[in-house]
């Protein structure tokens, strides 16, 4: 398995990721997104919703381009309908 | 742009907004002249307008707040969210609330209002976020704005005209805006319509008169009327021919001895180009209608009563031709203003006429009024 996304966060911490994707693209609200789960990982899912959004490289990981994204002052409303 | 889930909107063009409580960052006179900046934002484009209220329930109510504020939507402090807004509708919808933790000014040593402000009017009117990252509706925030030059994207102008229309009276000077008096809207159904050319575009079909076209799409049985400013500012009006090229998924754009190259509302880069260097002879100085046939990925172009066919794939004309309109599509004996296919059939317009052609049976099918595509 390529490393968890979560655990290359670097500064961001992963409550302060974890609420970014749960405010503005409707990650479900259930505290263990960031376990890691075998069938599938609604964070990897909800981290390429915003990078395709933001026109950033689509991999689902928490690279630079994306924690930076994520640090941006910004507007409270989501990015996408639910 | 994108707007909400079943595009809530004001059902009427007089919108109420009401100043709740301010800033202690900013004098209330800057937070006033800030507030009115934002909204005249989106009623210089649009036909609403903004009437204050001192008191009571106005349809934006505007206020500043911290952390948690009565919505479950609590604020993060400095930083990170700087406001947010609801959709159109009744008590906190269409609401505006501004993260007072943030440093507000009028300018950009801290947060602008201005900007902020309107982002969030873009909200309160309707307006989803954009992927376009010159729109003001991007999520975003943009210090680095030319606050002195501030002017809506033309995505931002597509999206709220999409909802509201544009002005009643002339839309305000954009960059590009001509200063010709806007002549009557056209209207819709009238039985002498004539178009100056007509198009797909993905899926939706347009039909383009003077300075406006009509957008027919299949899930609206009316065509939306809008100006070519509202998605085209840099074209010249009056186009001559367009067609769309699915395969490409851009449209060709004519008038008189050039052609423009467009994908959705974005021009692309080295146009406008000569229509010379599509093959025609010099003695062609304007195109009268085109249309692309996905079936043989040939492009049929119509002078008076002469066509070349385009071959998209080789990306030169086709040897033999121009050849006479009348002998390959007999019935067609007027002179050509617009074009296009559909359905398997060729849709020759000229002045309010339509001739439906099947190029199979080689032939008229139908004759119909050129506005028959409106549900008149």
């Amino acid at each position: 398995h390529p490393l968890h996304p979560a655990a290359r966060a670097g500064k961001m911490s992963m409550d302060r990721i974890q609420k970014y994707l749960e405010d503005f693209y409707h990650l479900e609200k259930n505290g263990k997104q960031f376990v890691r789960r075998k069938d599938s990982n609604p964070v990897v899912a909800k981290i390429q919703d915003m990078q395709r959004f933001f026109g950033l490289k689509v991999t689902g990981n928490l690279d630079d381009d994306t924690m930076e994204m994520m640090k941006k002052p910004r507007c409270g409303f989501p990015d996408v309908s639910p | 742009f994108r707007l909400f889930p079943y595009m809530p909107k004001w059902k009427k063009n007089e919108v109420t907004y009401r100043i709740v409580n301010y800033t202690a960052d900013m004098n209330q006179i800057d937070t006033d002249a800030a507030i009115e900046r934002a909204l005249k934002v989106w009623s210089d484009v649009t036909p609403l307008t903004f009437h204050r209220l001192r008191e009571g329930e106005a349809d934006i109510m505007i206020s500043f707040a911290v952390q948690e504020h009565g919505d479950f939507i609590p604020f993060d402090g400095p930083g990170g969210v700087l406001g947010h807004a609801y959709p159109p509708g009744p008590k906190i919808n269409g609401d505006v609330h501004l993260d007072d933790d943030e440093k507000w000014t009028k300018d950009t040593t801290g947060v602008n209002l201005f900007l902020v402000a309107a982002h969030e009017f873009g909200h309160s009117l309707g307006l989803f976020h954009s992927t376009d990252t010159k729109a003001l509706m991007y999520p975003i925030y943009n210090a680095n704005t030319d606050l002195t030059r501030f002017f809506l994207s033309q995505d931002d102008i597509a999206g709220i005209q999409s909802l509201y229309g544009s002005p009643d009276g002339p839309v305000p000077p954009t960059k590009s805006a001509d200063t010709e008096k806007p002549e009557e809207k056209p209207v819709t159904c009238d039985s002498n319509r004539s178009f100056d050319a007509v198009s797909t575009l993905r899926g939706e079909m347009l039909f383009f008169k003077d300075r406006y076209f009509w957008r027919k799409s299949s899930n609206n049985i009316e065509p939306a009327l809008y100006m070519l400013t509202t998605f085209w500012p840099s074209l010249p009006s009056g186009f001559d021919a367009v067609y769309e090229l699915t395969t490409k998924d851009m449209v060709f754009i004519f008038k008189e001895s050039k052609f423009w190259s467009i994908k959705g509302s974005d021009i692309q880069p080295g146009y406008p180009r000569d229509i010379y260097t599509l093959g025609f002879p010099r003695t062609v100085k304007k195109i009268d209608a085109a249309f692309f046939y996905k079936e043989k990925q040939k492009t049929y172009f119509f002078v008076n009563d002469i066509y070349w066919r385009y071959d998209e794939k080789r990306h030169s004309m086709d040897h033999g031709y121009p050849r006479q309109i009348a002998t390959d599509f007999p019935g067609v004996n007027q002179k050509i203003d617009a074009a296009f296919e559909a359905f398997g059939f060729f849709y020759f317009f000229s002045g309010s006429t339509q001739f439906q052609f099947d190029p199979n049976a080689k032939r008229v099918t139908r004759t119909l009024k050129s506005n028959s595509w409106f549900n008149c």
